[in-house]
């Protein structure tokens, strides 16, 4: 999810 | 993460394909603008993070591209190239699946905030954006090779990319698991292209349905 920091995946 | 790296290339290179195809036949036939159409709302509901929080050069460049690839895409199919488009057998309804996605997208999210919502969406229609193209390809009862292996790497996009959560659920203890279901069903769609790209492209033969 986006608002995820770790969030990197395409 | 080598899935990852790999898992990302392969729509990139998937998608260089399709546009290499219209570009040098300057002819879509056997292409669905339809399932282009839901990847360009795919990326562009995915990626409104790109105004909201920077991660990486990486990641933003991979983003722009996904979006120029398929707007580029979609443009060379319902502007450019539109007489050789065959749009009488690109009859999919996408209500039948915006319907049910835009639905869950609302009752299965990680929170209640616009760009979540948005974001779910678009992993869950994804999971489905290909069904115009196979639906297609099942009325026709035929594809190029090319048109093969650009469905080729789109499938094999989902199965690394499920390889790349195993990993990181391993290394990590990280899962995301509206992305894991959805990339599992997305990758049960492919398999039947898988199964026919190995039984009849790589010997050489168009892929036509027995």
């Amino acid at each position: 999810a986006p608002a995820d920091s770790d969030h990197d995946e395409l | 993460n080598v899935f990852r790296i790999l898992g990302d290339l392969s729509p990139l290179l998937a998608m260089i394909l399709l546009l290499g195809k219209i570009w040098r036949s300057k002819c879509c036939l056997g292409i669905s603008g339809k399932s282009q159409i839901l990847f360009a709302l795919v990326f562009t509901t995915r990626y409104l993070d790109l105004f909201t929080n920077f991660i990486s050069i990486y990641n933003t460049v991979m983003k722009v591209v996904f979006l120029l690839c398929v707007y580029v895409a979609v443009y060379m199919i319902y502007g450019k190239s539109r007489k050789t488009f065959d749009s009488e057998n690109d009859t999919f309804h996408l209500e039948f699946l915006l319907v049910p996605v835009i639905g869950l997208s609302f009752l299965e999210n990680y929170s209640f905030t616009p760009l979540e919502v948005l974001w779910t969406f678009s992993v869950y229609l994804e999971s489905v954006a290909i069904l115009p193209q196979l639906f297609m390809i099942s009325k026709t009862g035929e594809a190029e090779a090319i048109t093969t292996y650009y469905l080729f790497f789109l499938g094999l996009y989902g199965a690394l990319y499920l390889a790349n959560w195993i990993r990181r659920y391993q290394t990590e203890n990280f899962y995301d698991q509206i992305a894991v279901v959805s990339g599992v069903v997305q990758t049960i769609f492919y398999c039947d292209v898988f199964y026919l790209y190995v039984t009849k492209v790589l010997k050489g033969k168009k892929l036509s349905l027995p």
